[in-house]
């Protein structure tokens, strides 16, 4: 249902992805390492999957101490 | 501390969610830590609105983002109770903020804390056993593309910018690692679940953590 223009933008993404993938798994691999690939997420730009994906905000926090709260 | 633990074997998880095209990680983390709260205390499971967080918590910016530490401050702060969330269902998209009266069931949030456990691995696995599951936020830019196995390289300790629910970990095999609960579906990663290795703080797992008390 896509038209022409909107499919090959999808299509591109999906290419870069493949290449993305490639990339990941060519680092020297532990046995049970990541492996990386297609996936539903695999046509969306990278800007378009932290848009819509990563959206959580880092906030600050002070370090663990280990003593436990009162109350 | 057990080599291996995970929350899955001790019936407070509720099944992997989707949050589809909303950025709304940041509610599911604490709705889900909530929940595994309640049912450690004796509750039966119960599946909590994260639409009423998503919708009524007013520092953040519902699918538009927001933060797991405000979310569990205006908790604290308002005493809301979380309803069921099948009285006030998941629609991916940001909505009116529903009220419930004070007489109305549901389960409000006592207390939390927040902590930064960079470089206290330990520590961290101490508090999932003896507090339950924490809402963590970690690094997920390299998560696009993943398929499964134990992450370990691809993301930096500094750019948090995803929350998540850390359930346990192992310490069994050549490399340790935690597992991960995440809310992209099952199809993701397996079978919705994310395990990161053990060690260097990777994908900032630990930068900062929360865990939850009810």
């Amino acid at each position: 249902e896509l038209n022409t223009e909107e499919f090959n933008r999808r299509h591109l993404y999906f290419q870069d992805a493949i290449k993305r993938a490639a990339y990941l798994n060519s680092f020297p691999a532990a046995p049970h390492s990541a492996k990386y690939g297609i996936n539903q997420f695999s046509d969306l730009s990278l800007n378009e999957f932290r848009d819509l994906y990563l959206r959580a905000s880092a906030d600050k926090a002070p370090p663990y101490s280990g003593e436990k709260r009162e109350g | 501390l057990p080599a291996k633990f995970d929350w899955r074997d001790e019936g407070v998880l509720a099944p992997v969610q989707n949050q589809q095209a909303c950025g709304s990680c940041w509610a599911f983390s604490v709705v889900e830590a909530i929940q595994a709260a309640h049912a450690r205390a004796g509750s039966p499971l119960e599946q909590l609105s994260v639409q009423q967080v998503l919708d009524c918590s007013f520092r953040n910016q519902g699918c538009s983002g927001g933060s797991t530490v405000w979310a569990l401050s205006w908790l604290n702060q308002t005493r809301v109770k979380l309803v069921p969330q099948s009285e006030y269902p998941y629609k991916a998209k940001t909505g009116i903020c529903h009220f419930f009266s004070q007489s109305h069931g549901g389960v409000a949030l006592k207390d939390f804390a927040a902590h930064d456990f960079s470089g206290q691995e330990e520590a961290m696995m101490g508090q999932l056993v003896s507090c339950g599951p924490l809402a963590v936020t970690v690094d997920a830019i390299s998560w696009q593309d993943y398929l499964g196995g134990i992450i370990q390289h691809h993301c930096s300790s500094q750019h948090a910018n995803h929350a998540i629910l850390l359930i346990g970990y192992d310490t069994t095999g050549d490399i340790p690692y935690w597992i991960l609960q995440n809310t992209w579906g099952t199809k993701w990663g397996n079978e919705g679940y994310a395990y990161v290795k053990i060690g260097g703080n990777i994908c900032g797992k630990y930068d900062p953590c929360w865990f939850i008390y009810m």
